[in-house]
């Protein structure tokens, strides 16, 4: 998953 | 994505599915309070605004739409359904939950990641879900005995939070600059308030007894 944006969670 | 992030998101993603399972199966919503389904829907319409603005995975999207598309989907059946809304306690439902709402964005004016339209909705979301259960267990508590699949909804809505701090305690040491404070801190709120339900949860299925809430 591309993780590293600001808000990646749910 | 690590394992505590999709355990926690999976745990979400079953107490929901049990409550479809309580709504649908036993065509009614006793002992569910709709003041909280409420709350979740508003948390979730305020916290996925960047559904249709930002991609981050089909997996990030999929979730988004189904927990709007369900928290949705049980206020309307609580309110419009002819069998299911009949059931609803009203009178048990009296948390002034407009406070909640009233108070959690007056926070989020304060307390905010950046001064923006969007950011401000997102604390907003933030803190609204730590308090939404509230209503929920301030019902449970009135109603004295809670039926099989309403415990098992909120503990695991209790677990998911629980697995959600488990990833950011993970994040925190494999990543080098994770600072989530409005979430960390929020989270942590949010899991303590299902404390002393977990606690007689517990109680009342190592006794294997009913589990009774005290008033």
């Amino acid at each position: 998953f591309s993780e590293g944006k600001y808000h990646d969670e749910l | 994505m690590n394992i505590f992030r999709l355990a926690g998101d999976m745990t979400h993603l079953i107490s929901i599915l049990v409550l479809l399972l309580k709504i649908y199966a036993t065509k009614s919503c006793s002992g569910i309070s709709l003041k909280t389904q409420e709350l979740y829907a508003l948390v979730f319409l305020t916290r996925y605004l960047d559904l249709l603005t930002d991609f981050i995975s089909i997996y990030n999207t999929v979730m988004k739409l189904v927990f709007i598309g369900s928290s949705l989907a049980i206020v309307w059946c609580m309110r419009r359904h002819r069998v299911v809304r009949r059931s609803y306690d009203k009178e048990l439902d009296t948390f002034r939950h407009y406070f909640l709402i009233a108070a959690t964005f007056a926070l989020a004016v304060l307390v905010y990641e950046k001064f923006t339209f969007r950011e401000i909705l997102w604390a907003f979301s933030i803190y609204l879900e730590a308090v939404a259960i509230l209503p929920q267990l301030v019902m449970l508590q009135r109603s004295g005995n809670v039926d099989n699949l309403t415990g098992k909804y909120v503990f695991f809505l209790g677990a998911y939070r629980a697995f959600y701090i488990l990833n950011w305690i993970y994040r925190y040491f494999t990543e080098a600059r994770f600072t989530r404070w409005i979430a960390c801190v929020s989270g942590l709120v949010q899991t303590a308030l299902y404390a002393d339900f977990f606690y007689y949860y517990f109680i009342s299925w190592k006794n294997n007894a009913k589990l009774k809430l005290p008033a």
